[in-house]
């Protein structure tokens, strides 16, 4: 099944 | 100080609701803008953002920032004590350890005075820039809602292919499989029962329904929502405010 990303893959920490 | 009054007590009772489940230790920010919150769920797969601008407020001040740290849970208690009608005033000092709900029934001289303890929250802020995304669509929020129930009965994913003609939702699980398609329509009588597709490219992306139930705890916020979508990045889903907005940013599923 599909691997589930996490948000902080994406955004980072301003 | 911040004062801010509510025409109704109900709009933020739904936004409480509609964010309750996802996050549940959460800072209000409250400027002279209006209030914002930005928090991520335990299991930092989902971002909720939320803006409730000072235009919907009846009479809003604050003076300088202020920061609410609140739980969602304990505020959510508070807040069902209130009518849905009733005026709803937010009152706190500069530099709070409590932040006090004065309800006021229109139709008598009740006033119920509740004040709920702050806490002291320690979260990030994620920087979120601007993105252009392959796909935005546009449809009723209770279609979506329907749509993304009706599928969890089969599968823990949602899988959402765009087209420049058609909108496809599907579920795979052991049971069995679904999908619903959708077609881009103008409702010139009823504009909220409107479906439109803005593409750059074709998505075909995949979500947990786990999170996507939570999401769609919004669908009373406005009748219409927005799902800015790319491959492999986080899919923006937004319920408009009249003045604001409430965005959840989901990060997808995908094979390695």
């Amino acid at each position: 099944s599909p691997m589930q990303k996490k948000i902080y893959n994406y955004f980072v920490t301003s | 100080m911040l004062e801010g009054k509510f025409e109704e007590a109900s709009l933020l009772k739904k936004v409480v609701e509609s964010i309750k489940d996802s996050v549940q230790l959460c800072n209000f920010v409250c400027s002279e803008h209006g209030i914002t919150v930005q928090a991520v769920d335990d299991s930092r797969v989902l971002l909720v953002s939320l803006l409730i601008g000072n235009e919907v407020f009846s009479d809003y001040r604050c003076d300088r920032n202020i920061t609410l740290g609140v739980d969602l849970k304990s505020f959510a208690k508070i807040i069902r004590c209130g009518g849905n009608d009733d005026y709803l005033t937010l009152i706190a000092e500069d530099s709070p350890d409590s932040v006090t709900l004065v309800f006021e029934d229109k139709n008598s001289d009740r006033i119920s005075e509740y004040s709920l303890k702050l806490m002291e929250i320690d979260n990030e802020f994620l920087k979120i820039d601007d993105m252009d995304y392959d796909s935005v669509i546009k449809m009723p929020s209770i279609d979506f809602q329907k749509i993304c129930r009706d599928l969890s009965t089969l599968s823990e994913s949602l899988q959402i292919l765009i087209t420049k003609d058609s909108i496809k939702f599907m579920a795979e699980g052991e049971t069995g499989n679904g999908s619903v398609i959708l077609k881009p329509r103008t409702d010139i009588d009823k504009p909220e029962q409107s479906i439109t597709v803005k593409l750059n490219n074709a998505v075909n992306s995949t979500f947990g329904l786990k999170y996507i139930a939570d999401i769609v705890k919004g669908t009373s916020l406005s009748n219409q929502i927005v799902i800015k979508i790319s491959n492999r990045t986080p899919a923006l889903f937004e319920y408009k405010l009249q003045s604001g907005y409430l965005r959840f940013y989901l990060a997808p599923k995908f094979e390695d």
